[in-house]
Formats: structure tokens, C-alpha cells, sequence
């Protein structure tokens, strides 16, 4: 399995549709400050299940959806696919091809797709369980946060131990 | 659930001892299970000596060891249960460049199993990225990927655009 | 004491709203003072919104846009009560080469009333120092100050100093 | 006034009398990781009259006096001196110059003097106040919490206000 692709339109300050293809090894992003690299990181965290608005640096899940500038208007909704390549059927799913996507509508509404059937959130942290990456996993480091594993008690630091486990 | 609890910390203590001379070139360090406390529900202490110093408490490191720690570490739990791809956002924000260049040697070894998107201003490491994008604000506001290469990456010319609008 | 209070609060507002516009190129940002409660027990609130975008909570803000905004805030209450002296410690870790030259080019405005001792690892912010000390670890374990002198400052001779014993 | 000297001995990780002088303008800082910048940032808090061992990044207030290494024995006392210019008596006290000096002996015992002759840590206290620098001022940024004054809660950021008027 590999990740192949992300994909936002109207997500943070990605108003317009943007995609990343990913390829073996080491994906390099750079730019200036304030331009856009976190809100990718954040999307990754948002796709892959986060409920949480505060640890997409929100106060609201509504934060995420693109909220406009001085020039633009703001959208009504939020939209971020992930696709994979499933041929080694890593998931537990019968396609060589994974994509996730998740909606969220300035309604409050909420859509969840895996190969564009609708599904609910559920069956989409299903499909994660025990691959070792999710919204709180290890993988992601967040900016400014690379100490919090170290300055975790030694309770917390546990949970991440049983995840790997 | 015991034995699978204690296998995982055993490799990752073993890779962790490992790692760590790898990331300060000497110096020993492991992890220390709580005392008189079920190991399944017992904390999990750090203890981490740079080469030629005593030891101290976690506290006492500098911004730098503290990060090639918890690097060390992260790579450890890495290696005992790999996780299909890894985001790192600015994780080398506090290292000097002998420790970048240590940072991304080591991730060479992982390049099998892992994907790595890794958001940097540093030049080393963007030096060792497979694949570059820029991530800036031609629109104020608007984030819009561009394509960047390394030979013709010029952070001065990125925030121009950026900038300028 | 209120007087005093309101007189301060006022001009470190002055401040801040020119130190803002000068971090950030534009935008706009201010101080808030809490309603309704008695001047001296008020709480401050900080409202700020880089150029171009919409007005969001400080929480949205890029990591290298939360530091020039509390740069611009430290050096606005430097404008209204000078101190002789001031220390930063890595304070440029998350900039750009832009942020960067922008900080070290604000300091010129307080040279007259404040020394500064600036800690970094970054190029551009040693070449605006007037002075130059490197701090190194010949014997491991041991600080030790060495004279360095911009032209010939090599980190990787220094590091090599430090990593050989 | 201005900022003449700093000088540490078994301080921390300076075993040997190190010290650094101190001109108008920028002075720069730069050195590998781990070789002792930030403990001289902590120096100037010690001897600004800093009572917090964890302000210090320690547990206790002997872990200031250098703990030896793997070939140097621990010292007994850990002493830093700081010498101002003080012709425009910027100080109220009547010298040219003034040196403020603080000991810590393993036993537990402290000493304070102010050009040589033993005072009380209150009067070295005395002698700040007012200036707008001490331990707990606004003029030290240390090294990972620069986002502190963004993320005080609006009555702590009253403090600093407080403290300038
Ligand atoms: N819903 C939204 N709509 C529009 N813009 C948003 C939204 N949420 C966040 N932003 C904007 O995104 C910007 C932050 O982007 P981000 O944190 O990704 O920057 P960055 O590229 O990581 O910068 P740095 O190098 O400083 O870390 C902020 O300026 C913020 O206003
Ligand atoms: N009492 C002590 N005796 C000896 N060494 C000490 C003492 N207290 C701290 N140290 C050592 O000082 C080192 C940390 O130094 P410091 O934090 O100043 O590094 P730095 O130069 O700021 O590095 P960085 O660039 O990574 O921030 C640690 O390795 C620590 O072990
Ligand atoms: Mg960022
Ligand atoms: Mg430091």
C-alpha cells in the first residue's frame, strides 16, 4: 500500500482544487509563512477521521471550510480526498485503489465516501484500525508540537506504545 | 494482550538504544517500565544520555537534543511497527546543520516501508526530498501549489509572489 | 495608578499597530481591552489579521505568523518603556528568509536605547550582529567561548570542534 | 547605562570562568546544539534574581552548579557576574560601574553582592525595579516560547502591561 494522492477544494486556504501526488520516498513542501504547508498537514488529520476542531487549530469544525479573503467569498463547503494504492490489498477492502473523501457543508452536514459510495465515519476508522496511522497517531508530527512525546507523563506515553502494539 | 504489549516494548527499547547512538553519535538511552505496577498498566519513562555528558533529567537538554531524542524515538517506534507514511512539520526547525544532515540520514533507512512528507524552510533537507512543491499565495489568502525544483528553488523569489499581491 | 495604566495601554496600542503593519507588510491589528470591567482588572485581548486575508482567531494563524505578531507586540511595549537591554533565544527558528530579514531590519529602530543578544542558527540573523561570540563544547560536557568572526563562520568547523572529543 | 559584562563559573555547563563582553548593538550568539546558549540566557535569569528552578529548566536550584561530565569532577558553587555601565546613575546608587554578583554553594548556602561587598537578594531586587527588566520581565524571550504572550489568557497578558507602566 501507498499513498497516492490528496486532494482539497475549499478546505483552510485551499479555495481552489489543489491536489499533491505522492510518490516512494521523500516528499519535500516549502513556502513562505502563512501560505498554506500546516492546512495540508491538517487535512490529512481531518481526512483520516479527526473530530477534534481544536487540534485542526479551530474552535469550531466549521473553521475548516474555506472562509474567504478580502477579495473572495467565502465557500460552503470543505472537501479533502486521500487516495491509496490498494493492490496489495493492505486494506481490507476488494480494490486496488482506495479513495476517501470527507465533506463537511456550512449546514453542518456530513459525507463520508470510500470510492465515492457514501459511507458513515465509522467504516472509514474501520478501515484504519491497525494499520498504525489515524487522526491521533504517530505518524503526524505537528509544527511547534515534536517535544510533546518527550514531555508526555508517562501514562500518556504509554497509549502511543499500544497503538504500535 | 500482555505478551504483545511486552514484545512491542522490547523492540522498540532495542531500536531505540540503537537510534539514539545514531542520532548524537554515542551517548546511550532507553526506556525504564514503572516499577511494581502491571505492565499493562505502567508509565514509561525516558532516560537519555548525550556522548560524554552525565546524565540528567530530560528537562536540562537543550531545544536540539530534546528534538534528535524524540526523533530517535519516533523512528524507533517506526521501525518495531512501520507506518505506511509519516508527516513531519518543521521538525528541524531547532537543529543545527550537522544534526539535519544526521536527521535525514537516518531517514534512508526507512524509505522501504514509509512514505515521508516532510514541511521544511531548511535547505539540507529539502537536499534529500524526492519530490519538491511550493505552497504559496500568488491571491492573498488563497494557497495554490507551484512547482519548484532544487536547483531552481529561491525562497526569495517564492515569497515574492507571495508577497506581492 | 489608572492613569498610568490607560496612558501605557494606549501607546503600546499605537505601537502595535505600526509594528504590525511593518511585520507584516499591511494588514491590520489591535489591542482589546476587556468591557465592562474596571480598568484595572481588565484582560487584554490581541486582534490581528495579516494582509489580504479575513479576520480569524490568533489560533488559525501560520506558526511563523503567531511569531512576527508577538515580535511586533514585545517591541511595541520596547517603544513605550525602552529596556537597556533584551534577549531572544531562537526567536527566528519558524521564518522565512523574508520574516527574517524584516525582524533583524526593526531592530535598527531600538539600537539607540536597547542591546540586544540574539541566539540563532540562522545565516541572514548573524550577519545583521554587531558582535559575534560561538558558544562550543571542545571538551565534551564543557562550554566554552570561541571568537568567530561572520566572514569565517564555518558551523560545520564548529560542530566538528564539538562532536570530535 | 548599558550592559558591560557577563561572567560564569560552574555555572551550569560553564565549568571554566568563561565570560562575555557586551558592546551597544546586536550581539549574536550561535553554536552547535547542546553547547551551553541557552544556559547562558539562564544565567542573566539567575542573576536577575530568578528563584525558579524549573523557570531554569531544572527540579531543584542546585542543578545550576555544573554537575561535572564523564572526565570532570561536579564543582562546589556555581557564580555569575554581571557588570553595567551605570555613569548616568541609571542605578540609584552611586557608582560608575556596577557588578552584581550570585553564588550557590552545594551546601545550600547563597551569596549576593553588588561591587564586592555581601548584600540581600531584596536589594538586588531593589535595584531592578523599575527598570523594566528582572527574572520575569518581557525583555528575555526564551528559547521554544516565543507564542507565550499570544497564548496567555487575557489577564496574565495584563502582567506585562503592568509591569511597563
Ligand atoms: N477556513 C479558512 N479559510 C481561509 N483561510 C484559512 C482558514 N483557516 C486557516 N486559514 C489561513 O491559513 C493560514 C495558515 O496557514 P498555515 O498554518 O498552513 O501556514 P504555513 O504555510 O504552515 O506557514 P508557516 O511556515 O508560518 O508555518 C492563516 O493565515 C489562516 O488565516
Ligand atoms: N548543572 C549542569 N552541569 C553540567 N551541564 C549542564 C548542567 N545543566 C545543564 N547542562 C547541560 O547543558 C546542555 C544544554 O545546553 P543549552 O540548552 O544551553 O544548549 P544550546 O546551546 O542552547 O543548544 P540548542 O541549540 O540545541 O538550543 C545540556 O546538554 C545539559 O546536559
Ligand atoms: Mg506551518
Ligand atoms: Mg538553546
Amino acid at each position: 500500500m501507498h499513498l497516492k494522492k490528496l486532494e482539497l477544494v475549499g478546505f483552510k486556504s485551499f479555495a481552489d482544487r489543489t491536489s499533491l501526488d505522492f510518490k516512494p520516498g521523500i516528499t519535500g513542501i516549502v513556502g513562505p509563512n502563512g501560505c498554506g504547508k500546516s492546512n495540508v498537514v491538517d487535512a490529512f488529520k481531518w481526512i483520516l477521521g479527526s473530530q477534534s476542531a481544536k487540534g485542526l487549530r479551530g474552535t469550531e469544525m466549521m473553521d475548516v471550510i474555506f472562509g474567504g479573503t478580502q477579495n473572495r467569498k467565502p465557500l460552503g463547503y470543505a472537501e479533502v480526498t486521500v487516495v491509496f494504492d490498494n493492490t496489495d490489498r493492505y486494506f481490507d477492502i476488494d480494490f486496488s485503489e482506495v479513495a476517501i473523501t470527507r465533506r463537511l457543508f456550512r449546514s453542518g452536514e456530513s459525507e463520508y465516501l470510500i470510492n465515492k459510495n457514501r459511507c458513515r465515519l465509522k467504516d472509514i476508522k474501520n478501515l484504519f484500525l491497525d494499520t498504525g496511522f489515524g487522526a491521533t497517531s504517530y505518524s503526524i508530527l505537528e509544527q511547534g508540537k515534536i517535544d510533546v512525546l518527550l514531555q508526555a507523563t508517562n501514562s500518556d506515553r504509554r497509549v502511543v506504545f499500544e497503538e504500535a502494539a | 494482550c500482555r505478551e504483545l504489549f511486552q514484545e512491542t516494548f522490547d523492540s522498540v527499547q532495542l531500536n531505540f538504544k540503537d537510534l539514539f547512538r545514531k542520532c548524537f553519535g554515542g551517548g546511550r538511552a532507553e526506556l525504564v517500565l514503572e516499577e511494581g505496577v502491571d505492565i499493562l498498566e505502567a508509565g514509561i519513562d525516558i532516560v537519555a544520555r548525550p556522548p560524554g555528558k552525565k546524565l540528567r533529567t530530560l528537562a536540562l537538554m537543550s531545544g536540539g537534543e530534546k528534538t534528535m531524542t524524540t526523533i530517535a524515538l519516533l523512528l524507533a517506534i517506526f521501525k518495531s511497527k512501520p507506518s505506511p507514511f509519516c508527516i513531519l512539520d518543521e521538525v528541524d526547525a531547532p537543529l543545527d546543520d550537522t544534526n539535519v544532515r544526521r536527521f535525514t540520514v537516518l531517514l534512508d533507512d526507512f524509505l522501504e516501508n514509509t512514505q515521508f512528507i516532510i514541511i521544511t524552510h531548511n535547505k539540507v533537507t529539502m537536499g534529500q526530498a524526492d519530490t519538491l512543491y511550493g505552497i504559496t499565495m500568488e491571491e492573498r489568502g488563497v494557497s495554490k501549489r507551484v512547482a519548484v525544483s532544487l536547483e531552481s528553488y529561491d525562497p526569495d523569489e517564492m515569497e515574492a509572489l507571495a508577497t506581492s499581491t
